[in-house]
C-alpha cells in the first residue's frame, strides 16, 4: 500500500507534466488517500500542493485555493516555513486569478513577511513585484508606487535585469 | 482589470511558468 502511495504520486506528476491535468488530479487523489491511511503528513501536504498545481491549470481556481489552504495548514501543523511561504505566495496569486485583490494582499504579504524572516530576497523581490500589480488592480496606487519601488531596489540587488 | 487581463499580470504569468514545471517527488 506505501508503494502505492508513492507510484500514484509519480504517475500524477508525470500526467502533470505531460498536460494531462485530469488524469494528474485522478492520482494524486488516490496519493493523498493513501497518505491519509498512513497518517502520513509530509505526503498529504504534497498531495494537495500537487492538486491545487493541476486545479490552477484546470482553470478551477477556486478549487486550487483550498487545496493550497490544505498545504498552508499542513505546513503550520509540520512547521515547515518555506513550503508555507511557498502556500502563500500561490494562494496570493490564485486569488489574483479570482479577481479577489484584497485576498491577494493579505496572502502575498503574509508571503513577504516570511521571505524576510528566511532572508530570501528573490522572494521578497517576488511579494513586492505581486503585491504591486495586486494594489494596481484595486487603485491603490501610493500602495502600488511603495512596492515597486522595493521590487527595483531588490531586482537591483540580485542582478536580476529583466 | 477584466478577466482577460487579470491572465495577463506579469507577476501571475511569472508564477504560472514555473509552476507548470513544479511536481512535487515521492
Amino acid at each position: 500500500r506505501a508503494a502505492q502511495g508513492r507510484a500514484y504520486g509519480n504517475l500524477g506528476n508525470t500526467h502533470y507534466l505531460l498536460g494531462n491535468f485530469r488524469k494528474a488530479v485522478r492520482s494524486h487523489q488516490e496519493r493523498l488517500q493513501i497518505a491519509r491511511e498512513f497518517g502520513d503528513k509530509s505526503a498529504e501536504r504534497r498531495a494537495y500542493s500537487n492538486l491545487g498545481n493541476a486545479s490552477v491549470f484546470l482553470g478551477e481556481f477556486a478549487v486550487a485555493a483550498d487545496h493550497y489552504k490544505r498545504t498552508l495548514y499542513l505546513a503550520r501543523q509540520l512547521r515547515d516555513r518555506a513550503v508555507e511561504a511557498q502556500a502563500c505566495y500561490s494562494l496570493g496569486n490564485t486569488y489574483t486569478l479570482l479577481q479577489d485583490y484584497e485576498k491577494a494582499i493579505e496572502y502575498h504579504l503574509k508571503h513577504l513577511l516570511i521571505a524576510q524572516e528566511l532572508t530570501d530576497r528573490i522572494g521578497e523581490g517576488r511579494a513586492c513585484w505581486s503585491l504591486g500589480n495586486a494594489y494596481t488592480a484595486l487603485g491603490n496606487h501610493e500602495q502600488a508606487v511603495h512596492f515597486a519601488e522595493k521590487h527595483l531596489e531588490i531586482s537591483k540587488e540580485v542582478g536580476d535585469r529583466s | 482589470f477584466s478577466s482577460m487581463h487579470v491572465m495577463h499580470v506579469d507577476s501571475v504569468q511569472h508564477w504560472m511558468k514555473d509552476l507548470r514545471l513544479m511536481a512535487e517527488c515521492e
